[in-house]
Parts: structure tokens; sequence; C-alpha cells
């Protein structure tokens, strides 16, 4: 039988979205459509990220757990318009 | 549906747009049909018309762009943001951007639209087959000057029909050249170039001199992007070089390796391990025209839906035969009104309220009957079907009742299509007016509470109490009228006026403590003017004009419909 290489992942680049974490994905997301508020003006940053994520759950008809599971990553990587939902 | 706060409209109906540039991805012909036919799907619903304007400046000005692009709102590559608006206003307010880092089609795979050749312009057919080889990209087999071609129709062959694919030996765009081709090579800060180049630019657009020496006669364009051309990476609008070395292995098609997302790429020259230039293949791209719709409606004062199929939804989805969502025509309407689209059906006027003279707080009649006499049709051709809004709805004895300007109709909850009526509502109940705002029978005591204005009546079969002011219940002055009613478990009900609600206690009737709240908070999604609210079939129903919103239990919009359709099922 082949003996298949490990696949390789490199960066690309000039690709600007890169290898960033779940959690940074979620974060610059929450932020970026109105979900929270900058740094600073939150008190806890996971109460925030909690209320945020049902928030946002809520308003994309996901369902509502608040947590960053598959299906609001799945949405989170989805291409989409770039005015914020929440706020101006 | 959404509007910006303040509803941010257009202070006049006939606006203007200006295309200010182009995407090398797509014919310059096809981008100004795309956005003409997405302006058409907001005017066809409106009093709004929309005129082009070749200079100058217009209310919604359209531009292709990357990255930093010149509003301080960056785009980010392929992928993940694909067009941003403005809601209305002067300046950059009302504009539209498109990320010009997306691959920009139809939706459905590249278009390449034919110049010159017998094909009167005609897309290009892939595959097709010249000379018993088959094809899936433009080629320029059988030209001694290189100019890419392919067939618009299956086989070159036999049918003999044939046009030039965009190519910068062909054509340019934009720049300040009447679209002449490039002139290769041409002279740029004292360097020759051979083919398109990003040099002098910070946008990542190619371009090329159209004489010999741009330092010379400053004559320039943008190079159309041929069918072979990468999207994004560092290499946008290259065409992919086959073979390439990529990790000391030979490629000679697009491939995913090297990445975690599955996503096609390929190098523009022979070896990504020295140049480290990509670019991703050619996909199903983006649909300008359903991303332009979504645009300008921010540029019109939609803000988003959080109704998955409306066309305001955030998230792209491509749509074969795009149909206007009611939702996003509810939204638009309630900003600029309807427009000289499909006449309203006939509405009946609303009868004045006979009853605005009688005392507050009285008891009328103390029956024994259990129940109001079944009433006969006051005239039968009088059709609800017709009606383009009721009243209010509820459902009362498992059946839905709609009630409309002093009559009312029944519908079987179990019987679909099987409509009663119309009844008067003065026979069945004497003591209401003809306007009936709300109406909701308690599940414990079968009582059936009637609101019109600020008052309210309470039926127990063919007794009745009231008319009594809505202050009784603790509903102050802020409520001009209760537009609609839930039935939230045992003797609870909420009742909502305006954008807020109460929680009534039926027994005690009086709304309970720490009410109102607003409705937003709890029911996001549905408009916030809904003229009624009812409880069907365990889920909530928010009406507006001829619309419903329908929401579950758990708070999530799952429908948007026509009532007289969906809940009538008027044929």
């Amino acid at each position: 039988p082949l003996h298949s290489k490990p696949q390789a992942v490199i960066t690309f680049p000039g690709e600007l979205v890169s290898n960033r974490t779940d959690l940074q994905l979620a974060e610059s997301y929450l932020l970026r459509f109105g979900y929270t508020e900058s740094e600073g003006k939150t008190r806890s940053r996971h109460v925030s990220m909690g209320k945020a994520l049902r928030r946002m759950q809520k308003q994309l008809g996901l369902e509502e757990t608040g947590e960053l599971d598959a299906s609001t990553l799945d949405a989170m990587r989805a291409p989409r318009c770039g005015v914020p939902d929440v706020g101006r | 549906f959404l509007t910006f706060e303040g509803d941010l409209k257009w202070d006049h109906n006939d606006l203007t747009y200006r295309v200010l540039n182009y995407s090398p991805d797509l014919d310059a012909s096809v981008i100004d049909d795309a956005f003409a036919r997405a302006f058409k799907v907001w005017s066809d619903v409106t009093p709004l018309t929309f005129s082009r304007l070749q200079s100058g400046e217009a209310d919604i000005m359209i531009q292709f762009g990357t990255q930093e692009h010149g509003d301080g709102y960056p785009f980010d590559g392929k992928d993940g943001l694909l067009a941003h608006a403005f809601p209305p206003g002067k300046g950059v307010q009302g504009d539209a951007h498109f990320d010009d880092d997306e691959f920009w089609t139809l939706g459905t795979g590249i278009v390449v639209k034919t110049s010159y050749g017998n094909a009167n312009g005609a897309a290009c057919h892939f595959p097709f087959t010249f000379e018993g080889q088959s094809y899936s990209t433009c080629i320029s087999e059988g030209r001694s000057d290189g100019l890419p071609w392919c067939a618009t129709t299956p086989n070159y062959d036999t049918d003999k029909v044939y046009g030039f694919c965009p190519s910068e030996l062909l054509y340019t765009y934009d720049g300040n050249s009447d679209g002449a081709k490039c002139v290769f090579p041409f002279i740029f800060d004292g360097k020759s170039y051979d083919a398109c180049t990003t040099d002098g630019r910070s946008d990542g657009y190619r371009w090329c001199g159209t004489t010999a020496s741009f330092d010379q006669d400053k004559k320039y364009g943008f190079c159309p992007n041929r069918d072979t051309a990468v999207i994004g990476g560092n290499s946008q609008g290259d065409p992919c070089v086959f073979p390439f070395t990529f990790l000391s292995q030979t490629y000679s098609a697009c491939t995913s390796e090297g990445r975690q997302d599955g996503k096609l790429w390929c190098a523009t020259t022979s070896n990504y391990d020295t140049d480290h230039k990509w670019g991703f293949c050619p996909d199903q791209g983006y649909s300008l025209f359903l991303v332009a719709a979504h645009e300008f409606g921010h540029s019109l004062g939609l803000d988003h839906s959080s109704v998955r199929e409306a066309l305001m939804y955030p998230m792209y989805s491509y749509i074969k035969d795009f149909h206007l969502h009611p939702d996003d025509v509810s939204g638009i309407q309630f900003l600029y009104g309807r427009g000289s689209g499909p006449a309203p059906t006939t509405q009946a006027p609303d009868i004045p309220d006979q009853a605005t003279t009688q005392a507050e707080d009285t008891t009328t009649t103390e029956g024994d009957s259990p129940l109001p006499t079944e009433p006969s049709p006051v005239d039968p051709s009088s059709d609800a079907c017709k009606m383009n809004s009721f009243d209010a709805i509820t459902e009362i004895n498992g059946e839905l009742h709609f009630f409309k300007s002093g009559n009312y109709w029944k519908s079987s909850v179990s019987r679909k299509g099987a409509i009663q009526g119309p009844f008067r509502i003065s026979a069945t109940w004497p003591a209401l007016p003809a306007l009936i705002d709300t109406a909701f029978q308690d599940v414990l005591t079968k009582k059936l509470f009637f609101f019109s204005g600020r008052r309210f009546w309470v039926y127990t079969g063919s007794s009745v109490v009231g008319p009594r002011g809505i202050e009784k219940l603790g509903i102050g002055k802020e409520a001009e009228r209760i537009s609609g009613a839930l039935q939230r478990g045992r003797g609870k009900v909420l009742l909502f006026s305006g954008e807020k609600y109460w929680r009534l206690d039926v027994k005690v009737q009086k709304v309970d403590k720490g009410y109102p709240r607003l409705t937003d908070d709890t029911f996001a999604g549905v408009p916030l003017n809904a003229h009624d609210v009812f409880l069907y079939q365990g889920k909530y129903h928010f009406c507006m004009d001829r619309f419903y919103w329908r929401m579950t239990p758990r708070y999530q919009v799952e429908q948007v419909g026509y009532v007289k359709y969906d809940i009538l099922n008027c044929p």
C-alpha cells in the first residue's frame, strides 16, 4: 500500500485571514458586527462573550447556546455583508 | 426587517447612481446590467426611480476596491466581507462598495463574455470542441497573434461560432485610453514592462501603458482578467502557470495542498518554492446582482434582517430564481410606500366606532346563556380573501377569527381552506364596537377579552362586562391601543402596544410589576409596529400589512409569509 505523506500546511503570503484561533476569530467578529464593545468598555470579558454570542446567535437564527459551537463558527466564517448587525 | 436608527431615508424618490469603476472579473456591460437589475428589485415595489449619471455627484456612488479603500472600513481579501454600503445621506452616505478581492460572477462560475468574432458578444460555452479536442478555458490555439478565444456553442468544428475572450491584448477598461489595448513593452518609471503590472499602485489593480511609454504619454488602462486569472493571494489577476512546483512536487492543476480549508489554489510562476506567487483558482464566485441588491437595500435605508430567507439577511447565499422576500418588501415600503406596483386589493373602510359615547366601567348585560347565538353570514359574497389585512386575529374555541371593520370570518384550524363568514360582530357580541384592535380567549376560563382603543370588554358566554378603560388593568396613557395579545401559560397574557408589552394576570385583571418591557428585547426580529399579535398553533404571530412573522416559543423568527395565503389558505 501507498503511504500518504503527512499534509504540510503553510502560511500563504498576502493572505489577510491567516491562522487565527477560533477565539480570536469570534472576538473580532463580535466586535466588528456590533455584538460587543471594544475592550475597556466591557466589564467582564467572559460574561460579555457569552452574552454577545447569544445575541449573535439569535440575530442570525442559530441555536442560542452562548457557546462558540461549530454552527456559530461556521456562521462567522461565512461570506457576508460588512455592515454591522448591531449599532452604527 | 430593520431600518437604520432614526429611519434614515432619502428625502426624494428620483435617486441617481454612478458607477465609478469596474471589476476585472466581469465585462463592464455585465456589471452595468447587474447593477441596473439590482436597483429594479427595489423600484418594482416602491415609488423610487434610479437614473444613472456618467459624471458628477450621484446619490449612490458605486465602486470596487480592495482592503482599505478610502472609507476607513477595510475589506479583508477573498471571502469574508463581500461589500458594504452606507445609509442614505450626503457624501459617502448612500454609497456602495464591493470587495474586488472577491471573484465576481453571476453566482454560478466564471462569465466569459466575448468580443468581436461572429457571436454577437455571447458568452463562451465551456467545454467546447475545437479540432476534435475539448477545451474548458479560452485558448489561443489556431491563432498566430496569441489572442485568446472560445466557441460560444458546444462545438466550434460544426458551428464555427466564436468570439475573443477578455485580454489585455484586446482592450483595457477604465483609465484614460478609451479602452485601447495594452502596448508591450511599455516604459514606466524608466523600466520596461512586457505584461500588465501592479507596480506604482497600492490597490493591487493590474494596469498597462497603451502607448510605448507611460512616462512620456501618461496613457494607461486597467487589464481585464483572463478566464485563467487567479483571485486574491498575492497575484490577483495573473494566470495560473502549469505545471508549477510546490514543496518539490509538480502540479498540473489547481490544488488544495498546503491548506486546511480545502480551497483550490495555483502558483502564478512555475515555482512556488522560489517565487511564492500564488492565488485562488476561480470558483463559483459571488453573484454581483444579489450582493448589489442587498447593498442597495442599505443605501436606501434598510438594516440587516434576521429573516434568513430575506435579501437583507447579512449572510450571502446564492438564489437561482430571485424574488424579493415579503420581509424586504414590507421594510422598503415602510420607508417609501408602495409606489405604482400591483394595486392593493379592495379594502373596506373602517366603520366609525359607534360605542365611543358609552360610559366606561358599566356592566351592560348579565345573562344566563352560556354561548352567544351562532350567527348567520351577512353577505356571503364578501370574501375574506379580498381583505388586505385584518384588525385582529385570534383563536376562539379552536377556530381562528379574523376581525375587520364590523365583520368577522372564521376558519377552522383543522379544516384548512374552509372559511365561514362574514358575520356581523354586533350580531354575536352586541356590546362591541366595529373596530376590534385585539381579542383573546383566556385559556382557563374561556372568557373572551376584546380591546378597542383604550377600552376593553370581557364576554363570558353572552354576558359582558365593559367597556372598561385599560388603565383599570394598570396600563398607562402611553398605550393608545392594545395591538395584540399572546396567551402565556395559565392565567397570563402579554398585551402589546407600540414598542412595549405588559403581562396581564387575567384572574386579577392587573398587569404584573416590572412591565412594560421593550418588545425588541424579547421578540427581536419582528416588526415593532405590528398591528396585530396573536397565538396560533403554539407560535407567536406578528402581523404587519398583509404579512406575518411567525416566531417560535424560543423567540426565533422561523417564517415570514402572507396572512391570506398561509393562514387563511386563500387560493
